[in-house]
């Protein structure tokens, strides 16, 4: 009598989720832009065998993004997920993978992310910042202001931005502009770049520092604004960022930089 | 000499009624638990 099929995997199966695992690390190693994502569902998953230890799986996983740039050294599981209430960023994707002895390899994948939907943030808190969008006019302002105020004031190199990675702006109470972005040293010190920022480029791959900054301007009730900003130092290897940002996102003055 | 054990009888309402060989669903094998929060 033939062997019966194997039953069906289960989502929550030990091997579903070493080959969510596999996906997800391979999701994150491929992206260059935003922060890290972490599974918080496998949905759906299909075996196909192909032979002995070798199977096809087709896996369709629902993500959150964490609060970790994706250029943070920082292991994926020490990143805290953000909640729905920082308004949070949903990810959906389907990959297909090779399981050979044992090993996963990951054969394709489709992802697409998106901000979860503003009623749901306004249900679990009404007076939350939401996200702007990446152009808008204050949240492009009070990245240059971030940026030359952090840059004015270090000793480190002159640092230049590399992308927008969110911006939240809140309206009640007070006027509060929240940003964060990813930064590079650049070959030149604060003081060289105040003679000729043309001159500061970023530094070569092979000695890369990136790092990540954190702003908040406030408008109202009184004006003020608080830089925090963290190198990594040098990762090997550091993936080649395009020195300006996401496509589509426009800069207060295109083409000059922020200092 | 073999004596039969005596055995409480189960009432018969407590017991319910169920098919020969039957046998109860798996769990549905996805999708998977939540881990972090649902969307």
């Amino acid at each position: 009598v033939p062997a019966a099929p194997p039953p069906p995997l289960g989502c929550d199966d030990p091997e579903a989720e070493a080959a969510a695992e596999a996906a997800v690390n391979y999701i994150n190693g491929q992206s260059h832009h935003g922060y890290k994502f972490t599974v918080n569902r496998v949905k759906d998953i299909r075996v196909v065998p192909q032979g002995p230890n070798n199977a096809i799986m087709f896996v369709d996983l629902e993500l959150l993004e964490t609060k970790c740039p994706i250029l943070s050294p920082t292991p994926l599981e020490n990143c805290t997920v953000r909640t729905l209430a920082e308004h949070a960023v949903e990810g959906d994707c389907d990959v297909k993978l090779q399981k050979v002895d044992g090993v996963f390899s990951v054969i394709a994948s489709k992802c697409h992310s998106h901000e979860d939907s503003r009623e749901d943030i306004r249900k679990v808190c009404p007076d939350c910042p939401l996200l702007a969008k990446m152009n808008n006019t204050e949240v492009l302002e009070t990245v240059s202001a971030a940026l030359n105020d952090y840059n004015s004031k270090t000793t480190d190199p002159y640092l230049r931005l590399l992308e927008i990675g969110r911006a939240q702006i809140q309206y009640h109470p007070g006027h509060i502009v929240i940003v964060e972005f990813a930064v590079g040293a650049t070959n030149c010190s604060a003081e060289e770049a105040k003679a000729n920022v043309e001159a500061c480029q970023l530094l070569p791959e092979d000695q890369s520092n990136f790092g990540f900054c954190k702003a908040v301007m406030v408008k109202r009730p009184s004006q003020g604004l608080q830089v925090d900003c963290q190198l990594y130092g040098h990762q090997v290897p550091a993936p080649d960022i395009p020195l300006l940002s996401w496509p589509g996102v426009t800069y207060a003055h295109p083409g000059q930089d922020t200092s | 000499s073999v004596t039969k054990k005596a055995v409480a009888k189960v009432a018969q309402h407590d017991k319910v009624p169920r098919p020969v060989g039957f046998v109860p669903p798996p769990p549905p094998p996805c999708p998977g638990k939540i881990r972090h929060f649902d969307i």
